[in-house]
């Protein structure tokens, strides 16, 4: 499904270069459940931001469904974004005057979704989490696993085909975090891929294949029997 | 240190009342671990916040070394706050237009803490949380993790004489996870009294006790032997 050649990632501050990523290569196969760890501060979002077209490398290729992305303008990285990949980040990045089920819904008005079926559909994603009764909360208004949960929520709206979850227990109690774990492996069953940073190792029990990046590289890839 | 006397937390949204705590009654004691655990949404982070004046509750008394919360002013609050206690937030709040120092130095520039000895002391704190290379980065060029050290780093500045730490290593990687827990436990041998929310079972042991939370009620104390 993605072809990562030789990517790099420089990030540039001016006095000082940051090599987040150092030449990663990685084949994720579409169906698959690719788990990615390493120490705080290795690259792994930087790795994730790159998989979702949230920004470039500085230099080798990435290949999504064998189109080379730097040879996509923004207009159809954001399509490919909308309607094949669904983001769950690190911080959650919920739109602050909106509340649970209005971010729930913003991927599917980009979509051109109509009102009636987003709002049906943005209930009942944040009723299968849990959310049943904080539907009309603004982000400030939940707890921090909440609000995780929201933002896993809104990833899955338009049933993407891939899965970008960037440490989408971090804020959970064991038994909400187990329910997003079946979860996954739910819509893994149904065809979707899924790439998971996490430093839990029960989350990593369900990866197919296990990446550890090391200060910007791979460091080893461990394969389930 | 702290005694909380039939706490309850409303969060009044106008059509909607949650009941965040529902009479939580609990002693802090002077130079103890006390962690807090429970499920997603069951009041933690509310409670942290009123052990941290940093919110009033909606009934019940608060004293802190001997003195009611509700007696003391905007201005002694504030004070308070700043001189004996530190905060880490589930979401760091750090400021984004300072970057790692600055964010550190601010507790200690409204202590009146002079510039070089402020400045000193935020860098031996971030060398501390293996941040030596990232002092000068905003939060939004810091990892999850780095950014959550930041905050902790901010937290201990002025030295408080209690930590509240909500979730501390969430984002962090086991090994990033245990030099926290390390750094908590030797402050706590000198005498800092620790309050920690976590979902981790690893940080839980530090605990002398676990206070387990459920839907607004303490369900149950753990006391180490
Ligand atoms: N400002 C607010 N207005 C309304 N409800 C709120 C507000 N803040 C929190 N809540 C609600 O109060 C309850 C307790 O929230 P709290 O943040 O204390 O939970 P928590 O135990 O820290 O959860 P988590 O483990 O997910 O961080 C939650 O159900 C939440 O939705
Ligand atoms: N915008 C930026 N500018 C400069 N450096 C950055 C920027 N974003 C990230 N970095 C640096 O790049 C490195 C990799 O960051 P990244 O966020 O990918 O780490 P991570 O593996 O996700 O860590 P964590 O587990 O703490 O979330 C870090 O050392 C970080 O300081
Ligand atoms: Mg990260
Ligand atoms: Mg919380």
């Amino acid at each position: 499904l993605i072809e990562i050649k030789n990517v790099t990632k420089v990030y540039d501050l001016g006095d000082v270069k940051v090599n987040a990523l150092r030449g990663i290569n990685l084949d994720i196969k579409e169906g698959e459940i690719l788990v990615i760890m390493g120490p705080s501060g290795s690259g792994k979002s930087t790795l994730l931001h790159l998989l979702g077209l949230l920004d470039k490398p500085t230099s080798g290729k990435i290949i999504l469904a064998g189109k080379d992305v730097s040879s996509m303008n923004d207009n159809e990285l954001a399509k490919m974004r909308n309607r094949f990949i669904g983001f769950i980040f690190q911080q959650f990045n919920l739109l602050p005057k909106m509340n649970a089920v209005e971010n729930v819904e913003l991927p599917m008005v980009y979509a051109g979704i109509p009102k009636k079926e987003r709002t049906k559909r943005a209930k009942e994603l944040l009723k299968k989490m849990g959310l049943e009764n904080r539907m009309h909360h603004l982000p400030s208004q939940l707890s921090g696993g909440q609000q995780q949960r929201v933002a896993i929520a809104r990833a899955l709206a338009n049933s993407p085909k891939l899965i970008l979850a960037d440490e989408p227990t971090g804020n959970l109690d064991s038994k909400s975090g187990d329910m997003i774990i079946n979860i996954l492996k739910d819509l893994n069953k149904q065809g979707m891929t899924i790439v998971v940073v996490t430093h839990d190792s029960e989350v990593a029990k369900i990866g197919d294949r296990v990446v550890h990046i090391k200060d910007g590289n791979i460091h080893e890839i461990e394969v389930k029997e």
